[in-house]
C-alpha cells in the first residue's frame, strides 16, 4: 500500500526503521517545506538524520530540536515524530507556525542516539547511553548528555565507564554529540536549542555546571514560566522550571549549557512526563497527551525566539 | 534480550544529607547492579532506583535499617515491558 503519513500510528511506539520510513513519507508529503539531512554517523555507523523545515532563504535564523539522546526515553522520540508532523501540518494553517517558518528554519533530530535506540529494541530496553566501547573497561557507552564541552568533567558527571552518567574520555568524544556540535557551529545562526528528555516534568535552562545565573536568567525564567503554564492548561500536567542546578542537581557537560555558551541564547532542556508512576516507561496510551501538551510550550519558545531576534 | 523479571523501581525520599550520602553509597555498590533513574539530589526530592530482583531484599533491608522512606513505584519492570511490546505489535497487525 502507498505509504502515507496519514496511516502512521502516532499513538504507538515504533522501531527506528519505522520512524526513518515515516520521515521519508513526511518529506514526500511536504516537498516544499520538509527535507531530510544527514549530519553524521553514529559509533556503529548508523546515519544521524535531521528533518529541516524551511520555506526558503539561505542560512536563516534557526531553531534546533532534538529528542532521544537518552535512548530509553521512548516518549521523547515519539513526541518528536508527532511534533514533526504537527509543524508540517500547521504551516499555512496556524498563524504562529506560519510566521515562524516564513522567517526561520527549524531543525529536528528525532533519533539523536540511534545505536542506543536500536539496542533498546533488540537487547536492553533500559539502555540510556551511546554504544561506544570504553578502552580498559568491560562497560559500554557514554552518557551523551555529559559529553559536551561545557563544564566537562565536573562532579555532575562520572569518570566511571560503568556509570549511567559517564562523561566519556574527552569532550565530544561521542560521534552523536560531535555531529550536533559541528552542525550548530557550521550553521552559525542557531538562535534556540531545545533538547527533549524524560522524565520528571521540568523545563530547564542554563546552567547545570555552575551556580552562577546565566546572563539572560530573568528572560529565560519568564519564558519558561509562560511555557509551563500553557502546557499545564492542556491536561493539568504540572512542570517545574528554572536553571538545571537550581531545579535538579549539578549536571556537567550538558547540551543545553554548551549551546548557551556558544551564544545560543534560548537554550532549554525539557523533561517530559511522568512523575512517580512509570518513569520513562510511559505507556503508549500517554504518547498523544504528552505530545499534545508539549506543543504549546514549544510554540511559546519558538514564537518568543521569532519576536526577539538577536 | 535482557529481561527484568521481578525488578522493581523504588521511589526513595531521603530526609537529610546523611541519608542522601547513604543513597549515593548504595548506588555505587556495583554488585547490587542498581540503576538510578533519578539521582538523589537534595533532601525531600525523590530519587528513583531500579533494583534487580536479586538485590531487592538487601536494598530494602538497607533502606529500612537506615529509616530511609521509600515506596514501590514499579512492582515488576518486566511486566511493563511485556505490556509495551504487546501494544507495539497490536497496531502493526
Amino acid at each position: 500500500t502507498e505509504r502515507s503519513t496519514s496511516t502512521f500510528d502516532f499513538a504507538s511506539y515504533h522501531t527506528m526503521e519505522e520512524i526513518y520510513n515515516w520521515m521519508d513519507t513526511l518529506v514526500q508529503d511536504h516537498p516544499s517545506l520538509v527535507s531530510k539531512l544527514q549530519i553524521g554517523q553514529s559509533y556503529e555507523n548508523r546515519p544521524l538524520y535531521v528533518l529541516k523545515f524551511s520555506t526558503g532563504g539561505s542560512n536563516r535564523p534557526a531553531i534546533w530540536l532534538d529528542t532521544g539522546i537518552h535512548s530509553r526515553e521512548w516518549i521523547t522520540q515519539a513526541t518528536g515524530v508527532w511534533t514533526a508532523n504537527k509543524i508540517a501540518e500547521e504551516y499555512g494553517q496556524d498563524p504562529s507556525v506560519t510566521a515562524i517558518l516564513d522567517t526561520m528554519d527549524i531543525f529536528l533530530e528525532i533519533i539523536a542516539n540511534p545505536d542506543g535506540f536500536a539496542f533498546t529494541h533488540s537487547s536492553n530496553r533500559l539502555w540510556r547511553k551511546t554504544r561506544s566501547l570504553n578502552a580498559g573497561s568491560r562497560c559500554v557507552g557514554v552518557d551523551p548528555n555529559r559529553n559536551w564541552d561545557a563544564g566537562f568533567g565536573g562532579s555532575g558527571s562520572s569518570s566511571n565507564p560503568c556509570s549511567e552518567i559517564y562523561r566519556g574520555p574527552h569532550p565530544h568524544s561521542e560521534r552523536e554529540v560531535k555531529a550536533i556540535v559541528d552542525f550548530i557551529l557550521s550553521h552559525g545562526n542557531v538562535k534556540s536549542a531545545i533538547s527533549i528528555h524524560s522524565y520528571s516534568q521540568m523545563l530547564l535552562f542554563p546552567y547545570g555546571y555552575k551556580t552562577t545565573p546565566a546572563a539572560h536568567h530573568q528572560e529565560l525564567n519568564e519564558l519558561a514560566k509562560k511555557a509551563v503554564s500553557d502546557l499545564a492548561a492542556v491536561y493539568g500536567t504540572k512542570y517545574t522550571y528554572g536553571s538545571v542546578v537550581d531545579t535538579i542537581y549539578p549536571a556537567d557537560g550538558t547540551a543545553t549549557d554548551w549551546a548557551y555558551d556558544q551564544g545560543v541564547k534560548y537554550s532549554f532542556t525539557m523533561e517530559l512526563r511522568d512523575t512517580g508512576r512509570y518513569g520513562f516507561l510511559l505507556p503508549s496510551n500517554q504518547i498523544l497527551p504528552t505530545a499534545t501538551e508539549t506543543w504549546p510550550a514549544l510554540l511559546d519558545i519558538m514564537v518568543h525566539v521569532l519576536e526577539h531576534p538577536y | 534480550e535482557q529481561l527484568f523479571v521481578g525488578d522493581q523501581v523504588l521511589r526513595i525520599v531521603a530526609s537529610n544529607k546523611e541519608q542522601l550520602t547513604l543513597l549515593r553509597v548504595l548506588g555505587e555498590q556495583e554488585e547490587l547492579q542498581v540503576d538510578f533513574w533519578h539521582h538523589p539530589t537534595s533532601p525531600g526530592h525523590p530519587a528513583d532506583l531500579r533494583v534487580p530482583f536479586s538485590s531487592l531484599q538487601a536494598v530494602k533491608l538497607f533502606l529500612e535499617s537506615n529509616r530511609i522512606p521509600y515506596r514501590i513505584m514499579i512492582k515488576d519492570v518486566q511486566e511493563l515491558l511485556d505490556e509495551e511490546k504487546k501494544n507495539m505489535t497490536k497496531p502493526r497487525r
